[in-house]
């Protein structure tokens, strides 16, 4: 099975 | 004070149509280098950046940076009164809670405004580091749209691997599993049809095919996408927007659990 990761676990906040 | 004309309307038709699916409500932000947004869907694993340079208008002001909170739907709605072929223009007021769009037939002898109401939106801006990518594959959009809709009817994931065979799209299901392999091809009186894959590292990530089939709503905007992979890195799928931008989407893979 896969799990979706998120866009945060990548890019930082502005 | 912000007044924007563009004479292919049916570019900011096309956009639209393109993202609304995916996010409901965007900050348009307005600034002297063009009309930018970024928004991700209500999920957070996906995100849209698209730029129209000022330099694609035929009269572009804008007198300060200004950010506009728009319903997408609502905006589509609008914008759908226009026809393909007329000239959109863009205004309004510093401060100002509506935002007007005018409709300019190609003759002149049809002239429309529509003036939408503005929202706030607090919306997160994440900073998108620049990148090396393991791989950029170009290729047809349109080859890209029917292989995901194709592995759509399959599996609900695909695995894109890129070596120096060529891109792999993998998916499995129920009913069995599918591999469509694209080899480099380069046509040179036909550069639009050409695949290019330019691969630094061999590179192999999973995503799901909805999010993918929601990108290729931007197909008839460019005749090429381009599909950037790193290994550590959400896929950025980039169609360029002729002479004007681009609309770049951002899609976090999917890990073995």
């Amino acid at each position: 099975m896969y799990k979706q990761q998120k866009l945060s676990a990548f890019f930082g906040c502005k | 004070m912000l007044e924007l004309r563009l004479v292919q309307g049916s570019l900011l038709k096309k956009v639209i149509e393109a993202i609304k699916d995916l996010v409901t409500d965007a900050n348009f932000d307005c600034s002297a280098t063009g009309l930018s947004l970024q928004a991700m869907d209500s999920s957070h694993v996906a995100l849209v950046a698209l730029l129209l340079r000022s330099e694609g208008f035929e009269h572009y002001r804008c007198d300060r940076n200004i950010s506009m909170g728009m319903n997408l739907n609502n905006m589509s709605k609008m914008l759908k009164c226009a026809g393909n072929d007329d000239i959109i223009t863009i205004k309004g007021d510093d401060g100002g809670d509506t935002i007007t769009f005018m409709f300019e037939s190609p003759n002149q002898d049809k002239i429309s405004d529509f003036e939408m109401k503005l929202m706030d939106i607090d919306s997160e801006h994440l900073g998108i580091p620049e990148a090396e990518y393991h791989a950029i594959v170009k290729m047809p959009s349109s080859e890209f749209s029917r292989i995901c809709k194709d592995l759509s009817s399959i599996g609900d994931t695909v695995v894109i691997s890129v070596t120096k065979e060529g891109v792999k799209f993998t998916t499995r299901g129920d009913i069995g599993t599918a591999n469509i392999v694209c080899r480099q091809n380069k046509t040179i009186d036909k550069p639009d049809e050409a695949t290019i894959i330019e691969m630094n590292e061999p590179v192999s990530l999973t995503f799901a095919l909805r999010y993918l089939n929601s990108f290729t709503k931007a197909t008839s905007l460019s005749e090429s996408v381009t599909i950037s992979l790193s290994s550590d890195l959400p896929v950025v799928i980039e169609y360029k927007i002729a002479d004007m931008g681009y609309i770049r989407f951002y899609l976090a893979p999917k890990i073995e659990d």
